[in-house]
């Protein structure tokens, strides 16, 4: 399991860095 | 058919939706004993995220117009806070026992809260962008609905100069909302109805022209006006349609249940 974990968590921080990434594309 | 209605929010949120999904059934099949890894450092990195994602949404939240943004943010936002205080709590029970099973429990509710926060703030933000999509729209059918004011070829230069550039934007911002969207039918409806409304409007530019040159000739132009009035109605019906398929999504928040 241990690789699980963190590969959800490494895709968890990196789904929050692109709807990061939208938001502040759309704003511009 | 497909979970997401665009092509941008399925290609963020499908891998770590699949991984939610796999990491569920394996926590599920896992036997009680297995001793969890130290998930401090990834669930940090977790929380850096969405410390900046909230700021980031309510920065937006401040400098927008868009009222309902405004209103469906903050609900998103705090469902990833939240989700993420979830994560936070993970780790430190994980510390404190490996083996814990409510912890667990927590990192996948942590997970799937962020996933549903994200998704609708994605989808908060999608709504927007077809509103103002859908007001250029509108702005062409305020161009159509004084067309029976054009009674002169003058008049009819300017209402080509400033017709023009509003169907223009309208048609390169359909265009490319219709190759955004993941559902077959509803691209299929949007490029049918563009289509006919390019074709229509150098019809309708005629069809004016034809009006003006009888009515100015003293002849009666009662079938060139109604000829004139229904592409008006003919093209204003298409962006109509155009401005219900764009509200269209086949998106279904019970699918994160």
């Amino acid at each position: 399991l241990r690789v699980g974990w963190e590969q959800l968590l490494t895709a968890v921080a990196r789904n929050i860095n692109e709807v990061e990434n939208q938001i502040l594309t759309r704003d511009s | 058919m497909p979970v997401f209605h665009t092509k941008t929010i399925e290609s963020i949120l499908e891998p770590v939706a699949q991984q939610v999904s796999r990491l569920v059934i394996l926590h599920e099949e896992a036997e009680d004993g297995n001793a969890m890894p130290d998930l401090a450092r990834p669930i940090q990195t977790v929380k850096l995220a969405v410390d900046n994602l909230v700021k980031v949404g309510y920065d937006t939240i401040n400098s927008s117009e868009d009222q309902i943004l405004k209103q469906d943010m903050p609900p998103a936002l705090n469902r990833v806070e939240e989700a993420s205080l979830l994560l936070l709590q993970a780790s430190e029970m994980l510390r404190v026992d490996p083996y814990s099973a409510p912890a667990r429990k927590k990192l996948i509710e942590g997970s799937r809260g962020i996933l549903q926060g994200t998704s609708s703030l994605l989808l908060a933000f999608d709504e927007s962008e077809v509103r103002k999509i859908i007001r250029v729209c509108k702005n062409v059918l305020e161009y159509l609905a004084i067309t029976e004011v054009v009674e002169r070829m003058e008049d009819l230069v300017t209402y080509v100069r400033n017709l023009t550039p509003v169907l223009t934007r309208m048609t390169k911002e359909v265009d490319a909302r219709e190759k955004e969207l993941t559902h077959q039918v509803h691209r299929e409806m949007l490029t049918r109805s563009l289509e006919q409304v390019k074709n229509l409007t150098p019809v309708l530019i005629s069809g004016i022209k034809t009006f003006i040159t009888v009515k100015d000739s003293g002849r009666d132009a009662k079938d060139t006006q109604g000829n004139r009035d229904y592409l008006v109605r003919k093209m204003s019906d298409e962006i109509h349609e155009i401005i219900r398929v764009l509200q269209l999504t086949t998106y279904d928040e019970e699918e994160w249940d």
